[in-house]
This record gives C-alpha cells, structure tokens and sequence, in this order.
C-alpha cells in the first residue's frame, strides 16, 4: 500500500484495491471504506498514515475477540477434520499431532477417508512421522465404521486425543454432507460431547466461494474453529474477515508449509499487518 | 441476479433510442460488483469493463431487447470473446509418444486429472503410461498407482527418488514400449519456490512435452493472476485444467488466467470420479462468472 501525501478519490481507491486484492470481498472492502470515509469527513483522520492505522484497527477489531484454543479437557477428546477436497486436511492433522504430543498428550488418528485413492496410506506415514496409531479400513468401506472403531479404541487405549480425518466433499454435494453429518452423529453417540472440536480447514488461495463452504459446513455439522492453509504462499487470506463477522467462527491454526512443524496459532496482528 | 439489477438501472430508460454513456457507467458498476464476487481479479476487471463500455455506448437499442439485457449481451459476448478464442484441444504428436506434463499449486488436482485424460485417452484405443513424479508428498506415487489400476493403464516403476530422473527414464521407457501418451503427475508447488519451479524446468528441459497443463482450483481468488502469470512465465504451459467445477464457485479465475497469459482452458474437472473431465465450453463459463 503506498501512501502518498493526501487523502483523495485516487488514494481511497487504491485502498480499495489492496482490499480486493487480498481477498475481503466487495462487502467487506464497502463496509471497511465506509468507515474510513465518515471518520475522514468529521475530521478525525488527517493523513495516509492515520487513514493506514484506522484500517488496521478495523480488520483487527473484526478477527479479535474469538476463542482460538482447542477445547480438549476430555479424556479422550476428538477433533474432526472437515472442509472440501485438496486444502490440507491430511497434512494438517499430521501437524497438529505433532504440537499435541509435544503438549504431552497421547494421540490417536482416524483415516475416515475410504473414498479416494490412497487417503488412509497418506494418513499412515503421518501417523508414522509422528510414532502414534493410525486406526483405518479397506478402502470403500463405510467412514461411520472407521469412527466408530477408531472412538472406541481411543477409549481402550486410554487416548487423550482422536484426531479423525474425512473425506474432502464439497460443500453443495448433498449427499456427502450427509455422510458427515452421520459420522459426527456415532462419534457424539459413542462420546456425548464428541467431537469436541470441529475443524474447517480452508485453502488460504481461495476466493469468495469460502463463505459458501464455511456457512453449508457450519449449518451442516456445527464448525468450532478454522485452519487456514497454504498461507506460506502468495494469498492473504482475506476471506476470513466476512466468515469471522457473519458467522463467527475464528482462526485457530494457520498452515505455513508441508512439513510436520509448519503449523502456526493464528494471530490476528500479524495477520492484519501481512494483509496490508 | 445481475439482469434484475441492471433492469432497475434501466428503467428509467424506456423510450430512449440509443444506450447513453452516464447510463452504461451505472449499469458497468454492477457488473464490476458481480465480476469481483465471481474472484475475477481486479485488475482485470478493470481493463475488461473499460472495453465492453467503449462497445456499449452508443449502440442503438435493439426493439427485442431491454436496455439491460442489451447491456448483458455486450458483457457476455466480449467474456466469451476473451475465454474462448484459440483451439483447445490436445496435441497429439505425430510421432509418439506425446508427453503430457501436469503442474500447479498443491491440492489443485493433478494427481486426478492425470487419471481422468489417462481414462479418456484408454477409451480412445491409446496405450498410455502414467508417471509418478512426486516424491515428496506422502503416498503420492500410491494414490496415483492406485488411479492407473483403477483405468486399467501402466504406471511407471521407478527406484529413483529424483522427479528430472524419473520423467527422463519413463520417456525412454515410453519410446521403447511404444506407448502413445505419456503423462508426468509432478508434486504441487508454490511459484514463489525458486528450487521446485527449477526442478520443474528440468524436468521439461529433459522431457520436452508436447503439452504442459497447468491445473488450477475454480475457487481460485485474486492471487490466481500472480500465480499463472508466474508459472506461465518460469515454466511455460500450453494450457490450463479448472478443476472441481462441480461445486459452485463462480470461477472467475478462468477468465483472470486466460487474460493474463493468453492461454486456453482446455477441460474442466467436474467431480471426483475418473470420467468426470469435459472440455471446456466459454459460453457456459461466461454465464457462471456472470452469475
Ligand atoms: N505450501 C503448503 N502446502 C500445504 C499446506 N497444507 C497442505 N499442503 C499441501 O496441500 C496438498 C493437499 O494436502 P492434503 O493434506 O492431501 O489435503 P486434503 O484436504 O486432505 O485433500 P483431500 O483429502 O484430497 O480432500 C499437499 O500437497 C500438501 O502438502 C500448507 O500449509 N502449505
Ligand atoms: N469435486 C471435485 N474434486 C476434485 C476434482 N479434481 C480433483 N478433485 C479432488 O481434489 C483433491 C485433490 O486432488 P489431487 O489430485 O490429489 O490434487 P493434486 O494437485 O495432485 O495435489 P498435490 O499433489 O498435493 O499438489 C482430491 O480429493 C480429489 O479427489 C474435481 O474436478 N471435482
Ligand atoms: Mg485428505
Ligand atoms: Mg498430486
């Protein structure tokens, strides 16, 4: 964003642009300009700078003020991975393995994806990278049955997490969301209160659909928290100020590359100052 | 919908011969609105606005059209002007076999669509070999052996871990075996890693294929400028796959890719299973981006 000496028609619509550019939508950019616009006529911004500061307070405003920790007081909690197919859902439970083993607790990992080609093979070397059991089926068998066995040997065994992976769907095919629907409703069967957590994971590249997919999932299956991926690419991400404001739902993980460690808390300052 | 919106900008236009500049700006604004939402990036918009108002303006009002859809026609026909254009289709060489090298970001659907023209070229009565490339991400050569059993076609044995190698060695294979197509499944990849965007180079300076397809996410955002502006220029594709069309992103990104680097999108994944690739139609995209 390169400021220059005044506030004029040029400077508001370059703001504009970075705005659109990072992602926010034409709703979110319309709300923020507003905002700037009304304090810039009552006089309360006087140069670029200030104008730069004000916009940062107002994104930081809409992210903040979001629980962004896991929930995972019982024994076993269980964490389920959701969002639509390629955005890092695998991999990112590789990773948050990873930081809750280093957090001292005893991981399990369920490869509820029976669909596409490899999936519970992708998810074992995970579960090997990390030295914890992977609980998995033939392909093509039912996602249901994998949750439901990986629960309860989770209870068997005395784990203090089940993370369990899906399938990628997207969010308009019926049918698929009610699958997820179906094996979030064994998990709560077999645990009241499961899944603890409710993951979304969503691919930082991704444009205004993420609202769609972000608000089908939550009216779907009740979404806790979101991981934003790919973030260590080119994308700012800015699709999350419009899913935080409408559907409140916050960023708890950000991923930032492809191996175990590359997994980030989502801080909304850096986030803002990135975005800008 | 956008025809709703730009009939209230029009109303007050019954009566008059000749659609009037003050008039197409409005009516522009909303379709700038609806290009934006549809993930056409901004840039682009920008310029493509700036010619279907140099179209617009001035155009008699047709007697079976309202000022609004007449509007409409101009915007649709210039995006489909843009998307469609050069001939999409794949070039088989004469001398086989024809190696055909998928690229892109991680997640886009490489891997599958590599599956999908496998399928398609099998059906054609095509002997096909498949390359598993990726030797990076987990299972990746599993999840693409497992695609070629479910087609009935060869999949490449390597022991080597170096994807320049292992293109390198199944085309010397695929010209002994005589095989017809030859398609690399290489590992996602950002445009911005300066030594994975090298190894790609590599493998098409030691492979040279007939088609490179650079293979993008329909929900793409804002960044798929950069991002096949980028590929386009370090590695050079000769056209792109828009993958999971099935879902309902608007894909403005097609219209950003092909303003960008000119190249056509030759086929649209459109579900998961391996059959679910179609070639690429602009007037439907054009109504999509259009919303
Ligand atoms: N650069 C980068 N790549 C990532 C990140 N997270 C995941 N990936 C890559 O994205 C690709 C897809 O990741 P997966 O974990 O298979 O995605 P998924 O959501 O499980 O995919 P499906 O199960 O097929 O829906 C892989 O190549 C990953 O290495 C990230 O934070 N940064
Ligand atoms: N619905 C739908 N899903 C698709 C389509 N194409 C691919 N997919 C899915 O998208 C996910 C990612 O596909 P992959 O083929 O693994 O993607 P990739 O580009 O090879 O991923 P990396 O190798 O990690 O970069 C998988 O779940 C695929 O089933 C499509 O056209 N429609
Ligand atoms: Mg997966
Ligand atoms: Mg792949």
């Amino acid at each position: 964003l390169v400021l220059g000496e005044k506030i004029d028609e040029s400077f508001l619509e370059e703001l504009e642009e970075a705005l659109i550019a990072s992602d926010v939508g034409t709703k979110t950019a319309s709300l923020v300009l507003t905002d700037l616009k009304e304090r810039f006529k009552r006089n309360e911004l006087s140069s670029p700078a200030q104008v730069r500061e004000r916009l940062k307070q107002v994104l930081f405003e809409i992210l903040t003020d979001r629980s962004a920790a896991l929930s995972l007081s019982a024994t076993p909690s269980v964490i389920l991975v959701v969002g639509v197919n390629g955005t890092g859902k695998t991999t990112t439970i590789g990773k948050l393995a990873r930081r809750l083993q280093g957090e001292g607790k005893k991981v399990m990992l369920a490869a509820a994806d029976t669909f596409r080609a490899a999936a519970a093979e992708q998810l074992t070397v995970w579960g090997e990278r990390n030295g914890i059991p992977v609980v998995k089926h033939k392909e093509g068998a039912d996602p249901g049955a994998v949750a439901f066995d990986a629960l309860a040997a989770a209870k068997a065994r005395g784990m203090d997490v089940l993370i369990v992976d899906t399938a990628g769907r997207l969010h308009t095919k019926s049918n698929l969301m009610e699958e997820l629907k179906k094996v979030q409703r064994i998990l709560a069967r077999e645990l009241p209160g499961a899944p603890q957590e409710t993951l979304f994971v969503l691919d930082a590249t991704t444009g205004q659909n993420a609202f769609a997919q972000a608000k089908t999932f939550h009216q779907a299956i009740g979404v806790t928290g979101i991981v934003l991926t790919k973030l260590d690419g080119t994308p700012k991400g800015g699709i999350v100020f419009a899913i935080n404001k409408e559907l409140n739902l916050p960023v708890k993980f950000i991923g930032v590359g492809e191996g175990i460690d590359d997994l980030k808390d989502f801080d909304p300052k850096e986030f803002v100052e990135a975005l800008l | 919908a956008l025809t709703g919106k730009l009939e209230s900008v029009f109303k007050k236009l019954r009566g008059r011969g000749v659609l009037k500049e003050d008039d197409v700006k409005e009516a522009l604004r909303e379709v700038r609105l609806a290009l934006l939402e549809a993930d056409v990036n901004f840039k682009v918009v920008k310029e493509f606005i700036g010619k279907v108002q140099e179209r617009a303006v001035g155009q008699d009002i047709l007697t079976s059209l309202t000022p609004g859809q007449q509007v409409i026609k101009v915007v649709h026909d210039e995006l489909v002007g843009l998307l469609g254009g050069k001939q999409s289709k794949l070039h088989l060489s004469p001398n086989p076999p024809t190696v055909i090298m998928m690229v892109g970001l991680q997640g886009s659907g490489k891997t599958t669509t590599a599956g999908k023209l496998a399928k398609n070229f099998k059906k054609d009565g095509r002997k096909v070999l498949l390359v598993p490339a990726d030797t990076r991400r987990p299972a990746a050569i599993e999840q693409l052996k497992t695609l070629a059993r479910q087609v009935g076609v060869d999949a490449f044995a390597s022991e080597s871990r170096d994807p320049v190698a292992i293109c390198r060695d199944a085309k010397a294979w695929a010209e002994r075996s005589l095989y017809d197509v030859v398609i690399l499944d290489t590992a996602g990849r950002l445009q911005i890693d300066e030594l994975l965007m090298e190894e790609l180079r590599q493998i098409k300076a030691g492979v040279k294929p007939q088609e490179v397809l650079f293979v993008a996410d329909a929900m793409t955002g804002q960044e798929a400028v950069n991002i096949a502006e980028a590929f386009n220029r370090e590695i050079g594709f000769d056209g792109v796959v828009l993958t999971k069309l099935d879902g309902d992103a608007r894909g403005g990104a097609a219209l950003s890719v092909k303003a960008v680097t000119g190249k056509p999108v030759k086929f649209t994944g459109m579900g998961e299973k391996l059959d679910a690739l179609e070639p690429f139609f602009p007037d439907r995209m054009a109504s999509r981006i259009l919303g």
